[in-house]
């Protein structure tokens, strides 16, 4: 070491940071630029009453530490922080820098894929590390609902009413997580195909005999029968049909590939809040449960069971830290943060994800939606023109962009996952 | 980062074939988890 110090003939390059944030910023500058040419060139006209206002940018109440949170542009810092992330590391600072943060938070080097951490580039390829084959071994019990995700179990219980408790007992309803229960586009937007017969409501006092051909009906005879077991036994009721029967076979063995898919097209959420999932027969309940992952964890998640995403509801929230002191002190904390609410069925009825942000984790990426585009100033702006547009025809804007996913296949009505499937994760900045 | 799940799951005591005992939890609140562990069971 000391004759390669000593011998090596060292010759100096400047590392252009200023440049390179120069250059980004004279980027932004032209994306904004063209992006305002676009708006004139397609509107017709200039100026303010052209432009989208801000959405109000909600202040919380909370401790003085919350208060000055508040007035910092977290986004932006965010972005920053993102930014400064991905410039590239000296190739032989590589190991002794991240072995430092391996240190600080202790992430297990030898769990990590890649032999020779020195592929990694800089710290939020790192960050997003995958981990060697065989090292999170899904609990063998099918009817195990899974961990998404490394990290800590802050909360979790049954849901009593509307609300969802927060650490120390404070609380947020369901509405302001995932947004206004509504039923899906497809089923809304088009007229529903018959239903099978053999799907039978099975509330007491419901003969479920009849043909459903409206969507009206549809409404009535699912607001009675919402949930897959009912739909898939009948209740108590005897089988009608081998069709249904084998629908049942599958959904009850959960590593037929696209059981649970197969009958959901003749589900929906129906125009009820999301409280009133929870059966008036106490066969089901609305359950939660939230799990935080520090810095050092490995930041992909995984389905925690085998289900379907019908929808994708993306929050362009504020970006406030998750970590436990703040959810502690900061009432609704998840219902004021950039989020992706994916919205779906499992085996058991009603089922959805929530991936979080924060401020130093603001990009949210879903590996089977490439449209998505979190912690963006694209969607921010976005957010603002369609806030902006509710408000001009006297509506209250909804706060989230909505999508929906097809599927190849009619029936299965959105993206399958099986259990331990990767869904995505969580990036720097 | 946070993961927020919330799902509809058989209550306990719930008389459904496959249900039995309903939902219950297989974690301790705090408790560190490590992705493909079990949350709870059906």
């Amino acid at each position: 070491l000391r004759g390669a110090l000593k011998d090596t003939k060292v010759k100096w390059y400047p590392i252009p940071v200023g440049l390179g944030i120069g250059f980004l910023g004279l980027v932004q500058f032209y994306k904004t630029q063209s992006r305002e040419k676009e708006r004139i060139e397609r509107e017709g006209f200039e100026g303010e009453e052209g432009r989208p206002k801000k959405r109000p940018r909600i202040r919380p109440e909370g401790p003085w530490q919350v208060r000055v949170m508040s007035t910092l542009p977290l986004k932006a810092m965010s972005r920053l922080w993102g930014k400064f992330n991905e410039l590239t590391i000296p190739y032989y600072l590589r190991v002794p820098g991240f072995k430092l943060y391996a240190y600080i938070f202790g992430v297990n080097l030898d769990e990590v894929s890649e032999p020779d951490i020195r592929v990694y580039p800089n710290l939020s390829a790192f960050f997003y590390r995958t981990l060697k084959p065989g090292v999170r071994p899904l609990d063998p019990n099918p009817n195990a609902l899974l961990s998404p995700a490394d990290g800590r179990v802050l909360q979790f219980g049954k849901i009593e009413g509307n609300d969802i408790e927060q650490v120390k007992g404070m609380t947020y309803t369901i509405d302001a997580l995932l947004g206004k229960n509504t039923p899906t586009p497809s089923l809304s937007d088009k007229q529903p195909e018959p239903v099978n017969q053999s799907y039978k409501p099975t509330a007491p006092g419901h003969s479920g005999e009849e043909l459903v051909s409206s969507e009206e009906e549809f409404a009535r005879v699912n607001g009675i029968s919402y949930t897959l077991p009912n739909l898939l036994s009948g209740g108590d009721e005897s089988h009608d049909s081998p069709k249904q029967q084998k629908l049942e076979d599958q959904a009850a063995d959960p590593s037929s590939p696209g059981a649970v898919s197969e009958v959901r097209a003749d589900l929906a959420l129906g125009e009820k809040p999301w409280y009133a999932l929870i059966s008036p027969d106490n066969r089901t309940a609305l359950y939660y449960a939230v799990v935080y992952l520090a810095p050092g964890d490995y930041h992909r998640f995984h389905s925690p069971a085998n289900w379907v995403v019908e929808r994708r509801r993306h929050f362009a929230g504020e970006l406030y830290s998750v970590s436990p002191y703040l959810q502690r002190t900061l009432p609704g904390l998840f219902t004021l943060n950039e989020r992706v609410v994916l919205l779906g069925r499992w085996r058991w009825g009603f089922f959805s994800f929530v991936p979080v942000g924060a401020t130093n984790v603001g990009s949210i990426a879903i590996n089977f939606d490439k449209e998505l585009r979190t912690n963006s100033l694209l969607t921010d702006t976005a957010a603002d023109r369609a806030a902006d547009e509710a408000a001009a025809r006297g509506e209250p804007y909804a706060g989230f962009a909505e999508a929906t996913y097809t599927a190849a296949s009619a029936v299965l009505g959105g993206h399958a996952l099986r259990r331990g499937d990767e869904m995505g994760g969580f990036k720097l900045g | 980062s946070t993961i927020v799940l919330v799902f509809e799951a058989p209550a306990a005591g719930a008389n459904h074939p496959g249900a039995k005992g309903g939902f219950s939890w297989a974690v301790e609140k705090g408790q560190k988890v490590k992705m493909g562990q079990a949350l709870g069971y059906v």
